[in-house]
């Protein structure tokens, strides 16, 4: 899966994910992907976020919705990764994904679980050419 | 102080920002971003995870999944399981742009699609199939997302039938689905 968050020079944010699922699926089976509020979500007055990982389980916690309510109470996005990860590894220890996160003035973070370290790539103003940052599980 | 435009993306997908940056650095929007960002991933099939010729099901069909959400409107797009047609992220924002609904699956999806003027293809590659070969014929379908049926899933191919887990077979799966091992995440297997 790929998911992006974006900001544009308007303020106006859309978040969105593509993806083939998991291997070997039951044929019909969807992830957290598409659903909206699992795989992403945006809102103008807050940001946006998007997940990857065990679309299974995660698309039970609504992690990208989760993670701009945490922001819209004044998270930071790191923080707000984190606690939308945490809710799901609360319920499932052995639980793999991650979570990433953007506010609407252009502040990010992620949070992840289960796998070794998750990279992410961002591109802004300040920088000359996209940056992967790479963040220990 | 306000950082904007800003685009962070998933995984190591370099490509998919990049060209999601080229369209917000030159006044684009948001929604065209993510669109046109996502679709270099859908092109380059992104370590096997994104678009045709990866992640096939278990009869060796790949089909897309992909959501576009709009922060200024709170409207989806979204399609669900779409079956022979590569643009997935395209097709999302023509449900978000063409109609009132936010999520559309499977045939369906696939004869919105061809109405909205995309092309209807297979998506299988010789590599997926390579893929789906092994599993199915070398590794015996291991592992798969079966449980409480037989035969054991942990060890053959389907057709399965479902296991009477309050009858003679109840003590057969020892485990709650929360204990079971899950399938393992990594770059290469993931949503």
């Amino acid at each position: 899966t790929i998911g992006l968050v974006a900001v544009d020079k308007n303020g106006d944010v859309a978040a969105g994910t593509s993806t083939n699922g998991a291997k070997f699926k039951i044929p019909g089976r969807i992830g957290d992907s598409p659903i909206p509020g699992s795989g992403a979500y945006a809102d103008n007055t807050v940001g946006g976020a998007a997940a990857t990982g065990d679309g299974d389980v995660m698309l039970r916690f609504l992690p990208s919705f989760l993670a701009v309510e945490e922001m819209r109470r004044g998270a930071s996005p790191n923080k707000a990764a984190r606690t939308a990860i945490q809710r799901i590894v609360s319920h499932y220890p052995s639980f793999s994904g991650a979570v990433i996160a953007l506010t609407k003035d252009g502040e990010y973070g992620a949070a992840c679980h289960g796998i070794q370290t998750f990279p992410y790539v961002v591109q802004d103003n300040t920088r000359e050419t996209s940056e992967v940052i790479s963040i220990n599980c | 102080d306000s950082n904007i435009p800003i685009v962070i993306t998933t995984w190591n997908f370099e490509n998919s920002t990049i060209k999601a940056w080229d369209i917000l650095s030159e006044g684009g929007s948001s929604l065209d971003a993510i669109e046109k960002g996502a679709t270099v991933c859908e092109v380059q099939q992104c370590d096997g995870t994104v678009g045709f010729g990866g992640s096939p099901d278990e009869d060796g069909e790949t089909t897309l999944d992909a959501l576009i959400m709009d922060g200024r409107t709170m409207n989806v797009g979204a399609v669900g399981a779409l079956r022979r047609v590569k643009s997935a992220i395209s097709v999302a924002r023509h449900v978000l742009e063409h109609t009132k609904h936010s999520f559309l699956v499977g045939d369906q999806a696939t004869q919105f699609a061809l109405q909205m003027g995309f092309k209807e293809e297979t998506l299988v590659t010789p590599d997926s199939k390579k893929l789906w070969m092994k599993w199915h014929n070398e590794d015996h379908c291991q592992p798969n997302f079966w449980m409480n049926v037989q035969p054991n899933p942990n060890e053959y191919c389907g057709p399965y039938r479902k296991l009477d887990t309050h009858g003679k077979h109840k003590n057969f799966y020892k485990k709650s689905e929360r204990e079971q091992k899950r399938i393992v995440v990594d770059e290469f297997n993931h949503d």
